[in-house]
């Protein structure tokens, strides 16, 4: 299944596809794509009704977390009061490129600085959040390879924090995964997923000319729906994702 | 990984003294799986078969090596080639100042390489230039990198990444500085109005390399990226970013192949210490598993 190959299912999930569809009748494009918007549709965390809803954004190194906050911020403002939070407290000018979003968006945002123990600035903002009833908070954290031990140690701590403040951890636990990946995608969201218990997936970039095929064996494997798209660099570049038109286009 | 598969072919092949034809297809069917696993594109997998087909024949010719070595020799070794054979390094020039241009797909790693390279050849007396006015905070991000690599960066002319590269350029001239780094934003190679930027910005101060940034966890799209960005813009090296993960790093094979441009260094870190020289043996054997 060439196509499925170029698109970055990966060799054993095309192969897993290519079996099923053998014994398919009628169009094989028609089955295909039936095949892979069922493998990809998942369950939505069934969280977030209780005010303030909590979303966290984690993921590797320039997937897209940062910009990824600032269009979920911008998306609830439209319903309510958001908390941003710069819980990236490593990358340079983290805080000051997630201000400037905020301004975008016409939300709060509760700064950080280089340096600062990311969990206790998460703790600062949950405390803030819930005296005054914000309806979202929106937290960004920093980049991490999944292969540091140390970092993904500090990304449990961040959800345990919150855990103090919501025993289930955040409402919507999203882990951006980057289009143009291959397969390493699903370790990541393996050992992301095994870490903090992410419950939703932002597959950014989507805009590029990758297919981002590799969400396909996540989304199956560890029963993860990807919630949005990231579409371009722009504060509005979101929607909603969609099985069926996501296999489509994989297989175009 | 595949090497380990290998090992055991091996004991078996060197039990048998030869290899069946029906042998060496399960092993070519290994060797593929294995290359397309490790995110090395399609199509690059199918021409690296047919030139092992080749190379496996010479070998086969010399009739030194036992079947099974034959295989593992030829695979690596046809690799290592395709991979540019040896290290190599940039030249700068004697007389004057040398100029290097970062660019990339979103998120690659430009602005974080742009620091280590000023690291790296701080003897050469490096400056920065900012030539991102799009991504929020990009110059201040760029300027704290900066000040930690101990190099002066060129002040963004608002808006304009052009004006700022000119200015770059003069600056150069005036205060004698050996290296000037461009830092580009991020950009699409299908976004027409961003790589007219970039010929823009080349056209305003013509660089020595033209470095394509690409993250070593990238998919089957690399060999299209490298291409795309080698026909509008042209490439004079790669660099491929955040290799201290555990991605295999096809995408170094897809680059080659595309753009045919010496892959130099390799992001090992975050910090402004990790950037390391580009082994082709070293990738070679991280490709094959
Ligand atoms: N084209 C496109 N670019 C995107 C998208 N999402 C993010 N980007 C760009 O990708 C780059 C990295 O985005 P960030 O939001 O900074 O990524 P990050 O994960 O926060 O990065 P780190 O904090 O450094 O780990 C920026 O240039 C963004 O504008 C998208 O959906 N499409
Ligand atoms: N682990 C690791 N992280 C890296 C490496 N190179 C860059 N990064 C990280 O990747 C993220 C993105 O790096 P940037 O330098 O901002 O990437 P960029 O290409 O300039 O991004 P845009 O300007 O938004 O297109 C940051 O979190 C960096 O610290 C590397 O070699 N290893
Ligand atoms: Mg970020
Ligand atoms: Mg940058």
């Amino acid at each position: 299944m060439e196509i499925l190959i170029q698109a970055d299912v990966g060799v054993k999930y095309a192969e897993v596809i290519r079996a099923k569809l053998e014994r398919a009748e009628g169009d094989r494009i028609m089955a295909l794509r039936e095949e892979i918007a069922s493998l990809l549709s998942q369950p939505r965390p069934s969280r977030g009704v209780e005010a303030p809803v909590i979303t966290m954004v984690s993921g590797v190194n320039g997937s897209g977390k940062t910009t990824t906050a600032a269009k979920l911020a911008n998306l609830h403002r439209k319903a309510g009061t958001v908390l941003l939070v710069s819980g990236d407290t490593y990358r340079d000018a983290a805080h000051e490129q997630l201000n400037i979003w905020a301004q975008r968006a016409g939300v709060e945002i509760v700064a950080s600085q280089r340096g600062q123990d990311a969990a206790a600035v998460v703790h600062d903002a949950m405390s803030k959040a819930f005296a005054k009833k914000n309806s979202h908070v929106v937290i960004d954290t920093a980049g991490r390879l999944h292969t540091r031990a140390d970092l993904m140690e500090e990304l449990k701590k961040i959800v345990r924090v919150i855990i103090k403040f919501r025993p289930d951890g955040p409402d919507y636990n999203i882990l951006t995964i980057d289009a143009n990946l291959g397969q390493n995608s699903i370790q990541q969201a393996k050992i992301f997923t095994e870490a903090i218990a992410v419950n939703g997936l932002v597959l950014t970039k989507f805009d590029g000319t990758a297919k981002g095929g590799a969400i396909i064996p996540i989304c199956n494997e560890l029963r993860l729906p990807v919630l949005y798209l990231g579409v371009g660099e722009g504060i509005e570049d979101i929607v909603e994702f969609d099985p069926e038109d996501f296999a489509r286009s994989v297989t175009t | 990984g595949l090497i380990d598969r290998f090992a055991l072919i091996k004991r078996k092949i060197l039990g048998y003294g030869r290899i069946t034809s029906q042998e060496l297809e399960s092993i070519n069917k290994e060797i593929k799986i294995s290359l397309l696993q490790a995110d090395v594109n399609y199509l690059v997998v199918k021409n690296f078969m047919d030139g092992l087909e080749e190379k496996t024949k010479i070998l086969e010719l010399s009739r030194s090596l036992k079947p099974g070595d034959l295989v593992i020799r030829a695979v690596f070794e046809e690799l290592v080639e395709l991979l540019g054979s040896e290290t190599r390094s940039i030249d700068f020039r004697g007389d004057t100042y040398s100029v290097l241009s970062l660019i990339g797909l979103q998120g690659v790693g430009k602005t974080t390489t742009a620091a280590k390279l000023a690291q790296k050849f701080r003897d050469r007396n490096p400056l920065l230039v900012p030539a991102d006015t799009k991504r929020p905070a990009a110059v201040q991000q760029l300027q704290m990198l900066a000040d930690r690599a101990k190099t002066p960066m060129v002040p963004l002319e608002k808006g304009s990444a052009a004006a700022t590269v000119k200015k770059a350029r003069q600056l150069a001239k005036d205060k004698g500085y050996g290296l000037i780094i461009i830092d580009t934003a991020g950009r699409l190679h299908i976004d027409d109005e961003l790589i007219e930027e970039l010929q823009d910005i080349h056209r305003t101060l013509k660089p020595d390399y033209r470095l394509l940034i690409a993250d070593g966890m990238s998919g089957q799209d690399a060999v299209n990226q490298a291409s795309r960005f080698n026909e509008q813009i042209g490439l004079d090296g790669a660099i491929l970013t955040k290799m201290d993960g555990d991605a295999r790093g096809g995408a170094a094979l897809s680059i080659k192949s595309a753009a045919d441009v010496p892959l130099y260094f390799i992001g090992t870190s975050e910090r402004l210490d990790g950037l390391e020289t580009f082994h082709p043996d070293r990738m070679a054997q991280r490709i094959l598993g």
